[in-house]
């Protein structure tokens, strides 16, 4: 698989509907401080089934739904969409393009859909382990991470190691 | 393709004891296991020998030699087991100028299999991207793309928005 | 000339609102006394609000932020209590180039009362040395000072040993 | 008192007698990775007073002696030497310039010294609190400390302010 598309609306800082469309090699994302970088890392960590919060750097989940501004309204809802090109079968379906959604509402309610079709947490994070596909710990290195690793124990060395057995 | 853990962890030693020496331009390093003791389980520990210097404790190197120690065993996995794509936030933040052009070559190589997505602040890092896209905060505190830098523009295209690196 | 931690408090907290609201161009900021409870004492909170923005918990802030309010927090010390000296090492890393500007011009402002020592790869912090060594390691893997620029000269003076930040 | 100069032998990679001459105003230190920029922080730690290893980033005292590499044999001392400006009296001593002298040895001993004569840790940490020199957490920032530094519980940031008062 390689990712081609990530939308993301109302997630976090991007209120309105934005796109980044991946290239096959090495895409880079640039700006500011506080620009929103980051999020689009926490965007993707999230579309991929990540359940907990703080990995999310938030204290809970309501916490990656747009917050509001002076000048804009909270939202509601935070969605984030993740084109997958699965033309070499990795992901076990019929499809060569494979679109993963991920809704969550301010009530605490969460959906997910595959190619639109609505279907539950648990089918999206046993597809993607199949495929190895976004659930280790290397695929996303969150910012200062690199910076603290050597600080870790032996025993939370060997994870990574192991999820790449 | 499931390998056990032993010929992951020699794999992966034998890959991490490569980076490190083409990184630190020498040297030697390798991966050891420490056996369970006190309640902890096996885990894994870096051992890492900068070209001249006596065999020592990671936490003696400096706070680059160590991002770039750790990167050395992330792109040692990655070669082992190559995951479809892996994000990277700044993990170039604490390298010197030698130091990232040596990482950014590095993901020249590694690209050829796994696809990139990569946060960076770093000129020698936005050399080999393929695609840029710069990122804003907004007046009203939205985050907004910018634009996008095809193969083969110069990034002085992306106009005033982007930090002039 | 020691106060109570009361009137301490109160300076700071002022000074920290003022460095921050310097920092981010706006916004607000104050400290907040924390009660003892479960065993642990009394402690202090930042409380911080970017221009534009909700009242949030410090954790959504991104990585350059958070190093920025925490250089506020410091700053404000040092206006309350000057202390002679003070050394930084490498403070600005996460710092784009707005925020280094702005890190380095209040630095500037701040040595008036307070001598200071940063060790740096930022050229807007080195813009405000009066004086700069170049350390670097030689081939028998000893520290060597390379050089010294006084007052008035440029960077370049210093031959080719510093990497050309 | 400010800093006039620091003078460091055989401490960590400054095996060769290296001396610093601090401006009044802002010295900037720059240099590769792994250069020796914060061994030269961790010398100012270490000559006014420092007890703890970890806080020098070595796991036992003798890891500051210089350990040697493939061209030169490690030596059995490291020295410190730091030359203090005392006209404005601040230091209840009767000189003007003070200079304070830490050695170690492999044998474990530790030699103080306060111009020239010899002198106890007890002495030396009891002159510089009074005159509040270099004894609070706010004097030297270690690199990554403002990064983490939000992170800390607020008993810890109470710290900060509690030395300033
Ligand atoms: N739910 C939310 N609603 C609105 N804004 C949010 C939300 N969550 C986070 N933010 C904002 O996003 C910003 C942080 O963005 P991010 O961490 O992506 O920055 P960054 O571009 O990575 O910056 P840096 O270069 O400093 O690491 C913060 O200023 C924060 O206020
Ligand atoms: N006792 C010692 N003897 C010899 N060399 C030592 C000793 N202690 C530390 N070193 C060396 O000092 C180097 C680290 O220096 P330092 O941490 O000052 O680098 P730095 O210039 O701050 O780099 P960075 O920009 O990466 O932070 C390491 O490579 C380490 O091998
Ligand atoms: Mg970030
Ligand atoms: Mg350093």
């Amino acid at each position: 698989v390689f990712l081609r598309r990530l939308e993301l609306k109302g997630f976090k800082s991007f209120a309105r509907p934005t796109q980044f469309e991946f290239d096959r090699g090495v895409t880079v994302i640039v700006g500011p401080n506080g620009s929103g970088k980051s999020n689009v890392a926490d965007g993707l960590r999230w579309v991929l089934g990540e359940q907990n919060a703080r990995n999310l750097r938030a204290r809970r989940m309501e916490d990656i739904i747009f917050t509001g501004s002076s000048q804009r309204t909270p939202l509601g809802m935070a969605e984030a969409s993740l084109d997958l090109d699965n033309s070499r079968e990795e992901l076990p379906l019929e499809f060569t393009d494979v679109t993963l959604t991920r809704r969550a509402y301010r009530s605490g309610e969460s959906e997910y859909f595959i190619n639109r079709g609505r279907t539950r947490w648990r089918d999206v994070a046993e597809l993607l382990l199949k495929a190895n596909v976004g659930q280790n710990g290397y695929t996303i290195i969150g910012q200062g991470v690199i910076e603290n690793f050597i600080n870790l124990r032996p025993e939370e060395k060997r994870l990574w190691l192991e999820e790449a057995a | 393709i499931h390998h056990n853990f032993q010929t992951t962890f020699e794999t992966v030693s034998h890959q991490f004891k490569s980076y490190f020496t083409h990184f630190f331009g020498g040297g030697t390093a390798k991966l050891v296991r420490i056996p369970p003791s006190n309640g902890n389980e096996m885990g894994v520990e870096l051992v890492a020998q900068p070209p001249g210097k006596r065999l020592q404790n990671l936490s003696l190197l400096s706070g680059g030699e160590r991002a770039l120690t750790a990167v050395a065993f992330l792109f040692a996995i990655l070669e082992a087991n190559p995951s479809p794509f892996c994000v990277l936030d700044e993990v170039d933040a604490s390298l010197d100028e030698t130091n990232s052009i040596r990482f950014s070559q590095a993901l020249a190589k590694l690209c050829q299999r796994t696809q990139f997505i990569v946060i960076t602040h770093n000129r020698n890092t936005m050399q080999v991207a393929n695609t840029i896209y710069g990122v804003s905060m907004g007046e009203d505190n939205v985050s907004r793309v910018l634009s996008l830098r095809l193969e083969g523009d110069s990034p002085s295209l992306l106009g005033n928005e982007v930090p002039p690196y």
